[in-house]
């Protein structure tokens, strides 16, 4: 193991991503919007950096960015979550009054289902929080392991007037979505059929059950359904631990899903993901304060156990983003970061450069650690009909970015992008970038990728390249949008429609050391890259204290 | 797979068993350099199924099958919920990396 020191670790925590102020963390809970505060629970482990002795943390903000530690929501206080107090969702009713349904870990380590509401609906910090005198509302019915049932969805209307949850579980290895039907979230009717199923997945952990707009990108509130929706469901799998959605229709008479297409149904390997890198165990909810759906994704860490002991902390969460479909495509979704990061961009910088075939050049911004990176690419005309004019030239049917190589493998029209996280003589980098090959009859088939496999000299880290072919349209220039945060690289391709999170362990390119340069690594291609970069602030996430009670809200 | 002509020596330039090599030499110093080379080719030979096995085996040794039975389950797997740490995956590339 690489002989981590308090310097190279102090480093690693993140200046505008939420983490706690130390232990463990991981699943998103329960977020919501309520009386003018965005609330955001998590696991949390108090008592050390690994995970166990699970509660519920709890923290808010005007802005989903500046972020307020409170008191714990719930602690394992009862038979019923002795071994935690496990994932759960909120769901609005009518009146406007929350229920949370989550899952507790009991005395027996079985899995059942529970259901709180807060103590004094009038605190808009919603600091305390009852549990029902009848839980657990729900245990694993027959044919369903008692460590198999676990992470209840926001409820959503059914066309007769009552609440629908669903929740994952497996059957031998089968992935399914079990739904149930409910009046007053304490009586639950099972039905027999399931949402849906997609055979050799494995256990199916924090389901998400949501409509998209066809037409439009903003948010819908759960409860729509419509000719002009769209349905996603997404599963965490708990074998590979990757986030999968898949679009398709929802049929709310008999409470089914089916897939637009089944190829890449949920859970399937070649299907959709958020987000190629480590994201895992995501969550949205719609936004009724700004009518659209944002999504939370818990990003583990890449290290050992024994350095997020040393380091005293363990993961953080994704920048929150808007989730819609592509209208576009619409056989995708598209994500973005919140709009309110756009408040911690400090000084800008614009560029614009024309860089040859093998070429690496250092982008002079001063500290490179917090930045925020809009950048568009485009392809000198000649160098594409070189590759795409000449039939001889025969189509890349092999190229994927986790088995190609990384970014040092060169090829005709790419590898270029930026190298971030990059000491002055690269030793240390983290290339983020297009590759573009020669797809089926002559198309333009593009790849967007993280290479970490170079980004530090430690060897207790785990390197991989990550990233997917993103669909790119007529006429589009090459986009991509890079959120650099010390330990964390979030990468946005063409938009949102391709998505990569990485975290980076650096040894040497930390602190003033850290640089970032473009790069083009491509045999035949002269690119242009106009981008803008800004340095980013902190957003002094702390614990919250009476004044903040006069926070002005973001809007 | 190592092919048998890598493993030659290379002084055996000319055919071994051409006609003009058996006039020049007398019977009985013939007979010592064949034993020479069928005591060589047989040592090659068996070097050559050694490494063989080792690659169609993974390099698993009886340590590494015995590290795989005494894989430990991790706290968060115990408890019955996804694995929470990397460990696993070292333990995994450590065993790519003994191939």
């Amino acid at each position: 193991a690489f002989a981590w020191n308090n310097t190279v670790l102090s480093w690693q925590r993140t200046a505008f991503h939420f983490q706690p102020e130390k232990n463990w963390m991981n699943d998103p809970n329960g977020p919501l919007f309520y009386k003018g505060w965005y609330h955001f629970f998590y696991q949390y482990n108090p008592n050390a950096a690994v995970w166990g002795d699970i509660v519920w943390g709890h923290a808010v903000s005007k802005d989903l960015i500046h972020w307020l530690y409170l008191p714990f929501a719930m602690v394992p206080d009862q038979w019923y979550d002795a071994n935690g107090v496990w994932t759960g969702s909120a769901t609005f009713l009518d009146d406007g009054s929350i229920v949370m349904l989550y899952t507790g870990s009991t005395d027996k380590f079985e899995q059942v289902q529970n259901l709180a509401y807060p103590e004094d609906p009038k605190d808009p910090l919603l600091l305390k929080w009852t549990k029902y005198s009848g839980n657990p509302v729900l245990v694993a019915p027959p044919g369903i392991g008692v460590k198999d049932f676990r992470d209840p969805t926001t409820a959503w209307k059914t066309s007769d007037g009552k609440w629908r949850i669903t929740i994952g579980s497996k059957i031998n290895r089968t992935g399914v979505s079990i739904i149930y039907d409910t009046t007053d979230f304490k009586t639950y009717e099972k039905h027999d059929t399931l949402l849906h199923q997609v055979p050799n997945t494995g256990m199916w952990e924090c389901i998400d059950f949501y409509p998209v707009s066809k037409t439009k990108d903003k948010g819908l509130d759960t409860s729509v359904n419509g000719p002009d929706v769209k349905h996603i469901i997404k599963a965490s799998m708990d074998d590979t631990r990757i986030d999968h959605y898949a679009i398709g229709t929802y049929h709310d008479s008999n409470a089914t899903w089916v897939p637009d297409n089944p190829s890449i149904d949920v859970g399937i390997s070649t299907g959709l993901r958020y987000d190629y890198g480590k994201f895992y165990a995501s969550k949205t909810f719609y936004d009724q304060h700004k009518g659209r759906r944002i999504l939370w994704g818990w990003i583990g860490e890449s290290d050992s156990e024994a350095a997020d002991v040393q380091k005293g902390w363990s993961s953080v969460q994704g920048i929150p983003r808007t989730v819609a479909l592509d209208t576009k495509t619409g056989k995708n979704l598209v994500q973005w970061p919140v709009k309110e990061i756009e408040s911690l961009r400090l000084r800008r910088k614009k560029f614009h450069m024309k860089v040859e075939p093998g070429t690496v050049v250092p982008v002079d911004l001063g500290p490179a650690a917090q930045l925020d990176i809009e950048a568009e690419f485009k392809i000198k005309k000649d160098d594409l009909e070189v590759v795409f004019g000449d039939d001889s030239v025969e189509d890349d049917k092999e190229f994927s970015c986790e088995t190609s190589g990384g970014a040092t493998v060169r090829g005709a029209l790419g590898p270029f992008g930026f190298s971030v996280l990059a000491d002055q003589s690269l030793s240390e980098q983290t290339p983020v970038y297009f590759y573009v090959t020669k797809g089926k009859d002559s198309k333009l088939k593009t790849f967007f990728c993280t290479d970490t496999s170079r980004s530090t000299i430690a060897n207790d880290v785990v390197k991989p390249v990550y990233g997917s072919f993103v669909p790119v349209l007529k006429g589009e220039k090459l986009t991509m949008r890079i959120l650099v945060d010390h330990s964390i690289v979030e990468g946005f391709g063409q938009g949102g429609r391709t998505c990569i999170t990485s975290r980076v362990y650096p040894t040497k390119a930390i602190y003033g050391a850290t640089k970032l340069f473009l790069f083009n690594n491509a045999i035949d291609a002269t690119i242009t890259a106009s981008f803008k970069v800004w340095q980013m602030n902190s957003a002094f996430i702390r614990p919250f204290s009476a004044d903040d009670l006069g926070v002005p809200s973001s809007t | 797979m190592a092919s048998s002509e890598s493993l030659l020596p290379v002084s055996s330039q000319q055919d071994p068993l051409s006609d003009s090599r058996c006039d020049s030499i007398p019977e009985s110093r013939k007979r010592r350099p064949i034993k020479v080379h069928l005591a060589v080719y047989s040592g090659f030979l068996l070097i050559a199924l050694y490494v063989t096995l080792i690659i169609t085996h993974g390099g698993s040794s009886p340590k590494n099958d015995v590290n795989d039975d005494t894989t430990v389950e991790s706290r968060a797997r115990l408890a019955g919920v996804s694995e929470k740490n990397n460990e696993h995956i070292w333990k995994l590339s450590n065993d790519l990396k003994g191939e």
